[in-house]
């Protein structure tokens, strides 16, 4: 059965992207075919999987928009299993001309009704707003995927984000749930990290990962060179964070 | 003359809050009458102040629909000469409700024609999108302070928003200009922070603010405590470099 994940926080800066473009990869090397649907204006997760800004005629907004379907404008990437939609700075507008379109919140579900059969992992990497477009990211998903940085602002957004899905499950997709929340950029030596992360976890129990992601700055070299951390650095501490993420993810989807 | 300077980049997680927060308390430490409008659903602005969420009644979206005015909404902060207009959730729909507003581009621009005149600053804290609410920030602003983390995705945005920028000035605001560019979070034992500021000072010069912001711990404890750094901890590096920042600030005004 096909999974669909978004990737969601509006806080901005929390490792949405970063663990889009490592979780799809690691899916994708244990042999799920992945495609990575980039939903933010800014382009990061295209950039980080090397796809050129030229290389992106067919993007997501156009998909939005009902011009092309989503086969079209899905991309190979250098990484085998693994496809992407890119997104373009098209998309910044999107927010206000998908507001005046019919079934608004509804079109990148439909668009996921008639495409994208032969994928067995979807992953929407979402813009830091709840705006139109990470709306339509709830709508289509089955579960969401929150990464938080253990940092006083960022918790600070987190219920709001937990009511949003709530309401979007209750109004719109009676189907999402939250499949947890990923603590990212955690680093030991800072003692409001550790703060933050016995907070969420007394708080939210289950829904946290057992997984966390290091501080590790070789995640953060590692779009530069246009490819995902598994690629560029495939033994450093956030790689194989990552790769457990996604064993401890593919569990919790067993367990639906 | 009254100064309305927009802190902006759609990119999230660069530090434009606490830049927002401290520079302005930076300022009204120096005497300055200072009003800091939190332009982000997310109100971390307005949180990082110490303002509860139950004082927040009257707030920047009333103020972007006409409801009240912009002297009505400004509440004092425990920081003497610093005033804010706090945000709320209700912003997260102004996007789409604005959208069909007349002036919908101008709104902020009109708020402060008729209001805020006793200010000598009027600091506007803007969330991590290119959207409408950054639009209005563009156009009422006489200039922007860039935050830019040094790292490769906050790189990537970088051309865009000066591209907006430039448009915003050819289009809706000529006076519009970009003040400054500050590097923030700082780390010089990150080989990629090292590059990117390079790179940066390379293409843009004088743009780039000599002050940079260090990394600095302390500076992301404060908000947890409703105070700016430089009343949190008035001797880390962080407020050090903020107050320095200021008086950069106020050299370059005077330049203008
Ligand atoms: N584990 C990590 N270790 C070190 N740096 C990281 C890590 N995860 C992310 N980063 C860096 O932190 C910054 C923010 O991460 P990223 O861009 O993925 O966040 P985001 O939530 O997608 O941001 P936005 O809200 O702008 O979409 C990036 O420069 C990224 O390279
Ligand atoms: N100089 C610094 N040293 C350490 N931490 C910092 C520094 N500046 C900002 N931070 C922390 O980094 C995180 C991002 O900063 P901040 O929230 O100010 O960015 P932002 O650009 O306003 O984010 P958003 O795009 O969500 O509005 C926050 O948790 C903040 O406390
Ligand atoms: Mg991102
Ligand atoms: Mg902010």
């Amino acid at each position: 059965k096909r999974r669909i994940l978004a990737i969601a926080n509006q806080k901005g800066g929390v490792g949405k992207t970063t663990t889009a473009i490592n979780l799809a990869t690691a899916l994708a090397a244990v042999g799920e075919k992945v495609v990575l649907v980039d939903l933010d204006p800014q382009g990061n997760a295209s950039t980080g999987l090397g796809i050129d800004r030229a290389a992106r005629s067919r993007h997501i907004y156009d998909v939005l928009t009902g011009e092309i379907d989503l086969d079209q404008a899905a991309l190979a990437t250098a990484v085998p299993n693994l496809f992407i939609v890119p997104s373009t700075t098209d998309l910044t507008s999107a927010e206000i001309e998908l507001a005046s379109l019919p079934n608004r919140n509804h079109r990148l579900h439909i668009a996921f009704r008639t495409a994208a059969a032969s994928y067995q992992h979807i992953l929407i990497d979402c813009p830091p707003s709840l705006g139109l477009l990470t709306l339509n990211a709830l709508v289509a998903a089955d579960a969401v995927l929150v990464p938080l940085q253990c940092e006083f602002f960022a918790l600070e957004g987190l219920s709001l984000l937990l009511k949003t899905i709530e309401g979007v499950r209750a109004a719109l997709n009676p189907a999402l749930a939250v499949q947890g929340v990923v603590l990212t950029m955690y680093d030991q030596r800072n003692k409001l990290t550790d703060q933050v992360a016995q907070d969420v976890r007394q708080h939210l129990g289950e829904v946290v990962y057992d997984t966390v992601i290091p501080r590790n700055v070789r995640v953060s070299e590692a779009p530069s060179h246009g490819k995902p951390a598994l690629i560029y650095d495939p033994h450093c501490a956030g790689t194989e964070a990552y790769i457990k993420l996604a064993r401890e993810m593919l569990r919790r989807e067993r367990q639906v």
